[in-house]
């Protein structure tokens, strides 16, 4: 794992409670709102699981993270490229913007999305969260912090990696066990 | 030496960004070759972090620099450290990527908002 310069974390009284909101302007027509928000919820979840921190969505304008698809050039000076090629980017902490390709075929279910260039939503959504809550990229591939993701995988399970990461900026979830990431990761081996 | 453009890769055309794509004709490239569109390549080593601003006059030119690039990049990927253009290195420079620097100090420029 890695950070950013100076390991920037969201800064805030405990219990931590991150709020975010979807940009009313800026989403796509291709996946509902319903699906949208509830792969989005299941992503920060993932996420919540092993640190102390939570997330509830709340209105656009005083929300942290503030969730949007965009084309082309949409002025934060990394223009967005079409299809594949560049997914997704997030801010480090405590910026919140959090901004999608809303040219890539996003996808929450390969079944019924035949593209080869459907991009799994949710595994983008969870890599991003990871650079919004302070993380860099990593080497290891089979990390959601790997920073590429191939058309028509699904890569939204936290691996030992992301966990001891994101757990140096921000403590453990005191629900959280290695023991249970261990068993995961150990059925996905096998 | 310069390899034919025809040269196939792992990928396909229909999944990934065309610009990148184009970068599958590098593939066998090391150190010394001339190859039209490297330049391109340069380009993307710099986006993502592994060639400094400084490196503004980028040629097709395979040059030590670059070989230093792409060193870095396979290590930071977690590939086999060539320094050449191999199909592992190709298949993971085009594959679709997230738009954060993989040598990002300060995230996307955040000093600018």
């Amino acid at each position: 794992y890695a950070y950013f310069n100076g390991k920037p974390r969201w800064v805030r009284d405990s219990p931590v409670t991150l709020t975010y909101a979807f940009s009313p302007y800026n989403m796509i027509d291709r996946l509902s709102q319903t699906e949208i928000r509830t792969v989005f919820n299941s992503a920060f979840n993932r996420w919540s699981s092993v640190i102390p921190v939570s997330f509830k969505e709340t209105e656009y304008e005083t929300a942290d993270i503030k969730i949007g698809f965009y084309r082309g050039d949409h002025g934060d000076g990394e223009p967005f490229d079409g299809v594949l090629g560049v997914l997704g980017h997030a801010f480090s902490p405590e910026n919140g913007r959090f901004h999608l390709d809303a040219a890539e075929m996003w996808s929450v279910d390969f079944d019924r999305d035949e593209s080869k260039v459907a991009v799994d939503l949710e595994s983008v959504a969870t890599h991003e969260i990871g650079h919004v809550l302070g993380l860099g990229h990593s080497s290891i591939k089979e990390a959601v912090m790997y920073p590429s993701l191939s058309p028509r995988k699904k890569k939204v399970n936290l691996r030992i990696d992301d966990v001891e990461g994101v757990q140096a900026l921000y403590g453990s979830n005191p629900n959280f066990t290695f023991g249970s990431l261990l068993q995961s990761e150990n059925s996905f081996n096998h | 030496r310069i390899v034919p453009e025809s040269v196939t890769v792992i990928t396909t055309t229909e999944t990934h960004n065309a610009t990148w794509h184009d970068f599958s004709k590098f593939l066998y490239a090391e150190q010394g070759s001339h190859v039209s569109g490297m330049s391109q390549l340069k380009k993307y080593f710099h986006r993502f972090g592994y060639l400094s601003e400084t490196t503004s006059n980028f040629t097709d030119t395979f040059d030590k620099q670059l070989e230093t690039a792409v060193k870095l990049y396979q290590k930071r990927l977690g590939l086999h450290v060539t320094g050449k253009l191999d199909s592992d290195t190709i298949s993971t420079i085009v594959a679709p990527r997230c738009g954060v620097s993989d040598n990002s100090p300060h995230g996307l420029h955040v000093t600018r908002h």
